[in-house]
Order: structure tokens, then C-alpha cells, then sequence
């Protein structure tokens, strides 16, 4: 049978929302070197499954999105991180000690359904 | 609140909030290599997260060990050809068991203004500290020397590879016993103490900064099969 495309606003679609968290509201520039901040990027957003082929979604996510469709007890395909990336923190500790560390994926560069 | 900050403390290897009273200086190397990493990142292009190319390294964690030692007051200044006598101590008790010691350099600065119209060469010796400093003796008791150098110019910090004495000591701690670090006037060129000498030595005591780069690499985060694949 064929399957009622819902009405889904762009707004509420699966995206990157952009989030810049300053260290200095948080106090820890006092201990934090560089960066001046984190770039706290998250995903939110509907994979309804009329648009998840143009969502950068998985396959995965197309069937697990055809599934709900049909079987409202199955998960809605989720908004994920499809790209991050690392960062570096240089900082010091209890000891004086001036630490240069990475992080890897930290940072939300691209979203997706999955 | 404090439970969340606790929570990414830890996520990020911190036990609790740090809060250092001054910031040490940070010597360009490590600003350098912190730009690189960013810049890569921000550019999204691929780079090997345990491996530290401007070292010639491998490792993923980088850290500048302050000298937490003290300057050995002489009886009568320059006795000897002495011009400076301290014992560096650095604190390795941040490095995790887990982590494997990948570099360890001693850098020396001795301060650029300290050079100036040098006059009469220095030498630089440095010792590692082999037993424990006993109540009234002046100097610690040197064990083997490693390093003897002139200072003849500026010439920015100065680097020695400390690598097999910082193994011995984290696998021992209780052998960091530091180092043993004497700059003398050479030979044949302290004759007749003067007035300037006096000045050099005092510049250098004000000026001077030791730390220890110490770089290591946690397998759990670097296992070979995942920087292969990458």
C-alpha cells in the first residue's frame, strides 16, 4: 500500500545546529589555554522516511525509516553525527604540568539519519 | 551542575577542576604543534592523532614538566669557577602506568639577556642525582654525568634527551631523585673574579628555566591496527 507522505517543515529536519561554548562562562579559562571555546555542534532534527534519501541518511536508516512507516513499534530513524572531527586542548593541571591533548571526534561537522 | 562538569573532567583524563594561580609559559614548540592540529581539523583534513610529526614521534599526549628543584647557594660565590649550581626535580606522578614514554627533553633557558656580552665562556655539566640528599651536605652526590657543554652564545633553550633516565624513573619512582645541573666558568678563564662575572651569574640565577617535554602514548587510544587502517 502506499505510504502518506507526512507533512514535515524544513525547519524541523534533520540538521546540524551550530553551538559555540565560550570557557570563560564556564570559568575554565582559568585553566584552559587555548581554545578560547568549544564548538558543542549537535544534530536534531525528523528523517521522515519521504526525505531520507535526501537527508544523508544510511541505507540503513531508508529501511529502518520504511519499517517505522509500516510498523509504528519500530524506532524512527534518528538524527546522528555522520562527520566529526578532533580536537586539541592544551592546558595546565594540579601539577603545573602544561598538557597538549587531542580529542577525537569532538566535533559535529555533518548530521545524518541512522 | 558540578556532577556534569565532574562527569567531562574525567571524560577529558582530569580528575578534578585544576586551577593553576599563574600560567606557565608555554615554549612555541608546543603552540606551534597546537596550531597545526587545529588548523588541520578545522580544514577536516586527515591527520594521524598518535603520531607527532613536528617531534618525529609517535604519541598523543604531550606534556611540559615545570622544574620544581632549587638553587644550591654557594658559601663564597664563584668559589671554584662556580657560577651556578641547581638541583632540577620534575614530578612525573601524571603519568598514567598505561602510558608508554615515547620522548623526554630536557630544555635549558637560560635567557637571551643572559648571554649578552657573554665575556668568559661557560660550561654546562648535568648529573643525574643517584642518592638521596642528606641533611647538611651542600650538593647532592652526583652520579653519572650525560651532558658537558660550552655556552658560548645565545643560542635559545637548550636541548638534551633525557629519554632512558625519565624510563628508569617512572618505572622506579623512587630513583627521580633529579638532576644535578652545575654551569662553571671554564678553565683558565675565571682567573681574577671580576665584576662582570658576578653580573652574568646573577642574570643567568634570575632568568633561568628548566622543564621537561615529555611525550606518551596510551595504547588504548593508539592500538597499530587502528593507525594502520587510518
Amino acid at each position: 500500500a502506499a505510504i502518506p507522505v507526512p507533512k514535515v517543515s524544513c525547519k524541523n529536519l534533520c540538521h546540524r545546529h551550530q553551538l559555540f561554548i565560550n570557557f570563560k562562562d564556564l570559568g575554565w579559562h582559568k585553566w584552559v589555554i587555548a581554545p578560547k571555546g568549544f564548538m558543542a555542534n549537535y544534530c536534531h532534527g525528523d528523517c521522515p522516511f519521504s526525505l531520507t534519501t535526501y537527508l544523508n541518511s544510511s541505507n540503513y536508516a531508508f529501511m529502518q525509516a520504511l519499517m517505522h512507516e509500516v510498523d509504528p513499534e519500530v524506532p524512527q530513524a534518528t538524527c546522528i553525527p555522520t562527520k566529526l572531527s578532533p580536537i586539541s586542548i592544551l592546558y595546565q593541571d594540579n601539577n603545573d604540568n602544561v598538557i597538549l591533548r587531542h580529542y577525537e571526534d569532538m566535533v559535529v561537522d555533518e548530521c545524518g539519519c541512522g | 551542575l558540578q556532577l556534569q562538569e565532574y562527569d567531562f573532567l574525567q571524560f577529558l583524563g582530569l580528575d578534578k577542576m585544576t586551577l593553576p594561580r599563574t600560567f606557565q609559559p608555554v615554549p612555541s614548540i608546543l603552540n606551534k604543534i597546537f596550531q597545526d592540529w587545529e588548523a588541520a581539523a578545522t580544514a577536516g583534513d586527515w591527520q594521524d592523532l598518535c603520531y607527532v610529526k613536528e617531534l618525529g614521534v609517535y604519541g598523543n599526549l604531550l606534556r611540559l614538566v615545570p622544574d620544581q628543584g632549587f638553587f644550591l647557594y654557594l658559601k663564597k660565590p664563584f668559589q671554584d669557577d662556580y657560577c651556578l649550581q641547581k638541583l632540577l626535580y620534575f614530578n612525573l606522578s601524571a603519568i598514567k602506568a598505561k602510558e608508554q614514554l615515547t620522548m623526554a627533553q630536557l630544555r635549558l633557558d637560560l635567557g637571551s639577556n643572559s648571554y649578552y656580552n657573554l665575556g668568559p665562556e661557560l660550561e654546562l655539566a648535568l648529573s643525574v642525582v643517584q642518592e638521596p640528599h642528606k641533611w647538611g651536605q651542600v650538593t647532592p652526590t652526583p652520579g653519572r654525568r650525560f651532558a658537558l657543554q660550552s655556552i658560548l652564545w645565545p643560542q635559545g633553550a637548550l636541548r638534551f634527551s633525557l629519554q632512558d633516565v625519565v624510563q628508569g624513573w617512572n618505572s622506579n619512582p623512587q630513583k627521580n631523585l633529579g638532576l644535578f645541573l652545575e654551569i662553571m666558568v671554564q678553565e683558565g678563564r675565571g682567573s681574577g673574579v671580576n665584576f662582570q662575572l658576578e653580573d652574568i651569574c646573577t642574570r643567568l640565577r634570575r632568568s633561568f628555566h628548566a622543564s621537561l617535554l615529555v611525550v606518551t602514548l596510551n595504547p588504548e587510544q593508539c592500538q597499530p591496527s587502528s593507525r594502520k587502517r587510518r
